[in-house]
């Protein structure tokens, strides 16, 4: 048996980098948000300031529940909701040069955890499917 | 290092009891699926038959995806569309007596796997947050 290592394995290594994740702005309208994320097929993604610097993440269900509490005939007005009034802004997240375990015991509560540099840029994501690989290819193969 | 032994321990022992599950029936209407979607705050549930077979899921991301397919004049058309017309039923399953270590290999790709008898009832679901918190507590405290 393998020693279960975690503690030395960095998440940088193991992270999606930010120029393949779907993200959206703070400033975006939530109709496209929502076609972000209906296109991606994502059901959360991390939003961020124009200058690349991570807010919080926004879902298909704050969308929904947004959509649900308008009038029929108010739905134009997702064009002039933005992603920063029905998102998330109290998201825990990793830093570079953190470890995989520190990162498992953020995804157990949630499906992923944005990774961000010391100026708080998001430089990637580390999202359970990357952890259980890791997980998987050490014990089994 | 305790060995690390996915082998040993059953799914039945970590999934969440079938009582426990929000689930939607295959002749459900769009509209009451959404509602338990959106009640509930799942992104997907089991889709099971008036007997409890496991026939497959359904998600928000189908809904709302037929919902943008649709005319806004027709929104009322989810009171007549069936889980059953949007539902995907291509889903693998896991038996009760199967190991966490064969659910390990579907959580990579699933977010919940259902687990079955031998009639296709379905019994319980395990997510990868029951699957996480076991590997953590093996660990690490
Ligand atoms: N287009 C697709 N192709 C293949 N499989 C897909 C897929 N979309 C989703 N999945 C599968 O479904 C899981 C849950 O996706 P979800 O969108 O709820 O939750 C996702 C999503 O909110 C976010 N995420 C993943 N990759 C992303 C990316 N490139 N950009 C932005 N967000 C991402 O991280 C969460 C966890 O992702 P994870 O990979 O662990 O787990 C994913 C993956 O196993
Ligand atoms: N109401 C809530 N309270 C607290 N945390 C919540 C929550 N809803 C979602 N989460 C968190 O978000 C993760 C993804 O949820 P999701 O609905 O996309 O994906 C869920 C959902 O589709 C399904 N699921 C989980 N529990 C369920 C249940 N009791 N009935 C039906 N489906 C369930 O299994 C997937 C994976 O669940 P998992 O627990 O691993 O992972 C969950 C959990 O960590």
């Amino acid at each position: 048996v393998t020693e279960f290592d975690l503690t030395q394995k960095l998440v940088n290594e193991y992270m999606i980098d930010s120029d393949k994740v779907a993200h959206v702005q703070l400033n975006n309208p939530l109709k496209h948000a929502l076609l972000v994320l209906t296109k991606t097929g994502y059901n959360a993604v991390p939003v961020l300031d124009y200058d690349g610097t991570f807010k919080g993440l926004i879902s298909k269900s704050h969308i929904i529940e947004k959509m649900f509490g308008l009038d029929q005939i108010e739905v134009d007005l997702l064009d002039e909701i933005t992603v920063k009034h029905v998102m998330d802004n109290d998201i825990k997240t990793l830093q570079l040069g953190e470890t995989l375990e520190k990162a498992l015991h953020l995804l157990i509560d949630h499906n992923f955890v944005c990774v961000v540099n010391h100026s708080n840029i998001m430089e990637g994501i580390l999202t359970r499917r990357q952890l259980l690989k890791q997980i998987r290819n050490q014990f089994y193969q």
